[in-house]
């Protein structure tokens, strides 16, 4: 665990990451193609921000590109299990 | 699928069915409603699809049946899973994917109440992929993909009827109807020429300044809106120096070129200048397309050119190497809707795509790769829709 934050606080930063992340990925906003191999496998940021923003407006919501309050919100409704995004 | 964020609208995934008399089965019911209640709200979710087309769908008991319908838990055998209560509620594929459509049997499935998940709103929902449209961006749409709650009084957004009758057309039995957003060119006033009493032309096109044009014999005709433009027809020869007439084929390419093609040549103007040492041959400029062919265009699904010839077509892409692969010539009938020896083809400043043979054309639906599907139907008569007669 990181010295300065409290380990609770980032059990929580570290689950919504896993599961936003999933999501995004479920449903078409992040592609396959989305990990960067010279980072070992990590996303890199401005992917992660598009997928954000591509939901928020597919959303109808504010296009902030951060995992903000109507964002996880509406990533927490009941829903269609078929992608937004298709090919 | 509007890519400009300030135009919402429904998507279409790109396959449909061919026939419209559909069935289906309920292979699996959930556990915890009564089998003829769900028979019902399936049966009432389709109809939300049926009001506003000719799609028909009949219950069957054994397959062989178009969409098999499922309640499932967790892993059900399609490597796609479940999650149980909430999170994902159900999912289908599409058409080509065969249309099965399964739901998530942790759900606390209901009929007609305020608890738990509605299964009828779920379904028509469901069946909306099964028949080909996917995801809208339209927050009041059936197809937008979250669940907001039971909604008794639920209707069909304009959205949705848009999207389907893309698919299918409008519905043509009695019935609820939706006028088309296409607006039909109509004329306004009667106009003698002489394309009234033979509407068949050689070639249409339109030019990078975005003028519409027709040719006939050694005349061309400039199109508006909805009629033949005062003053014409002209000579070819005045409009184009160095064309001659009787011309087979012409587009303008994206680079702002307009290319005719008569015969075994083809010749290229930079607006109403030739542009070089021209005609060439069409077997040195476009290698791999025949001579004397019926029709050309620049399709707006990707922008590359297709030639038509009798019953074939040739795509012909300036990028590749070589740039007709050796799958074509392909049959037209490939073009759902479109005849074979067809006289002329015309990617239009609306969008779609017409084609025009004898006297009559065909308005093409890129998103649906079929002829529309319209009322009244095309073919059409060319003289008085577009011509003014």
């Amino acid at each position: 665990y990181p010295k300065r934050l409290n380990k609770g606080d980032v059990d929580k930063e570290i689950a919504k990451a896993f599961q936003y992340g999933i999501y995004l990925s479920q449903f078409g906003y992040l592609p396959a193609s989305a990990r960067n191999p010279s980072n070992g496998g990590l996303l890199q940021e401005e992917t992660w921000t598009k997928a954000i923003q591509d939901f928020q407006g597919f959303a109808g919501i504010n296009v902030t590109g951060e995992l903000d309050e109507e964002t996880m919100e509406l990533m927490s409704l009941p829903r269609c299990g078929v992608k937004d995004k298709v090919g | 699928f509007g890519t400009d964020s300030r135009s919402k609208r429904y998507a279409l995934q790109g396959s449909r069915w061919k026939v419209k008399a559909l069935t289906y089965r309920i292979a699996k019911y959930p556990k915890r409603l009564n089998k003829g209640d769900v028979d019902k709200e399936i049966a009432k979710a389709f109809s939300v699809w049926s009001e506003y087309t000719d799609l028909t769908f009949t219950p069957k008991r054994t397959n062989p049946v178009h969409i098999e319908i499922r309640f499932e838990e967790n892993e059900h055998g399609d490597g796609d899973p479940f999650d149980g209560p909430g999170g994902t509620l159900a999912h289908a594929y599409f058409p080509v994917y065969g249309g099965d459509a399964h739901f998530d049997d942790a759900e606390y499935w209901t009929i007609g109440s305020t608890r738990g998940t509605n299964l009828f709103q779920v379904a028509a929902h469901e069946f909306g992929h099964s028949l080909g449209l996917s995801h809208s961006d339209v927050r009041s749409a059936l197809m937008a993909p979250f669940y907001r709650g039971y909604d008794p009084h639920f209707r069909l957004d304009s959205d949705d009827v848009q999207g389907i009758q893309a698919l299918y057309g409008r519905k043509t039995s009695s019935g609820a109807t939706t006028p088309t957003k296409t607006t039909p060119r109509t004329s306004v006033n009667t106009v003698n020429n002489e394309l009234c009493k033979d509407a068949k032309i050689d070639a249409i096109f339109s030019s990078a300044d975005g003028m519409t044009y027709a040719f006939k014999g050694d005349m061309y005709y400039r199109l508006t809106e909805n009629a033949v433009a005062e003053g014409y027809p002209k000579r070819i020869s005045e409009g184009w120096p160095g064309l001659p007439g009787n011309i087979d084929a012409a587009f303008t390419y994206k680079n702002g070129k307009t290319y005719f093609f008569q015969g075994s040549k083809y010749w290229r103007y930079n607006g109403r200048q030739v542009d070089g040492d021209y005609p060439k041959p069409i077997s040195e400029g476009f290698t791999g397309i025949p001579d004397n062919i019926d029709a050309a265009l620049v399709w707006g699904g990707n922008g590359k050119i297709y030639f038509y010839k009798g019953t074939r077509f040739w795509r012909f892409d300036p990028l590749k190497r070589p740039p007709v692969k050796s799958t074509y010539p392909k049959p037209i009938s490939n073009w759902e809707g479109v005849p074979n020896n067809i006289d002329g083809a015309l990617q239009y400043t609306n969008g779609y795509t017409y084609f025009f043979k004898d006297n009559k054309y065909y308005r093409f639906n890129d998103r649906t790769f079929s002829v529309d599907a319209a009322d009244p139907p095309f073919p059409r008569p060319t003289a008085h829709w577009w011509f003014g007669c």
